[in-house]
């Protein structure tokens, strides 16, 4: 699998850029 | 980030620290080993985030490429949560304090197998930096160049990409190492003494990656053992680690 498809999680929160938080 | 000072660069640092956490499920005893291990792995599932976050806001991180991002937290994500761990264990003797609600000592690791040997490297890391007498502008650094030197000997970039991530992530170790140096050189010490310091900082990082080392191994026996359910983050970091060692 791709990089991206393995880290899915940790991907999205380095992309997103609204400050991450505790779910 | 070049154009920031050590001092400012300390003081951004400083700033990134993630808030204090809280397990909020008391942990009732008897402890077994499924109760202490889901409440570790609740824990670092939550600094997880938090440790992303942080990462984020060190100056210059989000300007490395991704791919770098993904391969410096994945590598060095149980160094930075065991180093947050010795730092509020600090003036704590003989005791690790998880957060302000999960206060463990060496025994009360017993039911754990195979934690107690961890437990007992993070004490023996904590009582050296307590004798070291280490300030919280040299903890943040430390932390820091920990994320950023994680990765150095692992991959070789090869596109013009990599290359330029590679040239900045240098750059960027070169100021927070330059920001260690000007934290330890506000104490009062002569140089040679300054020059010590550091190096004996620097030296129990090796430790800290040596504990964090064998709390890999123990966490991926501990998946295998199906000891403790892993949340989604965790087993995504965990899983990049034993991929990358095997």
């Amino acid at each position: 699998s791709s990089l991206t498809e393995r880290h899915k999680i940790l991907h999205r929160l380095l992309q997103d850029s609204s400050p991450t938080e505790p779910s | 980030t070049l154009a920031l000072t050590p001092e400012q660069l300390v003081t951004c640092i400083m700033e990134a620290e993630p808030p204090e956490i809280y397990l909020m499920k008391d942990l009732k005893k008897p402890f077994t080993e499924s109760s202490v291990m889901m409440s570790l792995t609740n824990l670092a599932d939550k600094e997880l985030v938090l440790m992303i976050s942080w990462a984020k806001k060190i100056p210059g991180f989000v300007e490395l490429s991704l791919s770098d991002q993904v391969h410096l937290l994945e590598c060095c994500w149980l160094e930075v949560l065991m180093l947050g761990l010795v730092w509020r264990s600090v003036d704590h003797p003989g005791k690790l304090i998880f957060t302000p609600d999960l206060k463990l000592n060496r025994d009360e690791g017993s039911c754990v197998e195979g934690i107690m040997e961890i437990f007992d490297m993070l004490l023996a890391a904590t009582a050296r930096f307590r004798e070291l007498k280490l300030q919280r502008e040299e903890y943040v650094c430390l932390k820091a160049l920990i994320l950023l030197n994680s990765n150095m000997c692992v991959s070789s970039p090869e596109s013009p990409e990599e290359l330029e991530s590679r040239a900045k992530l240098l750059r960027l170790l070169d100021a927070v190492t330059d920001a260690l140096v000007w934290a330890i050189s506000r104490k009062g010490l002569t140089f040679q003494q300054q020059s010590t310091r550091l190096a004996h900082l620097l030296m129990l990082l090796s430790h800290i990656r040596h504990v964090s080392n064998k709390g890999i191994e123990h966490l991926s026996n501990m998946k295998m053992k199906n000891v403790v359910p892993l949340y989604d983050l965790l087993l995504e970091m965990l899983d990049a680690n034993t991929t990358h060692s095997s």
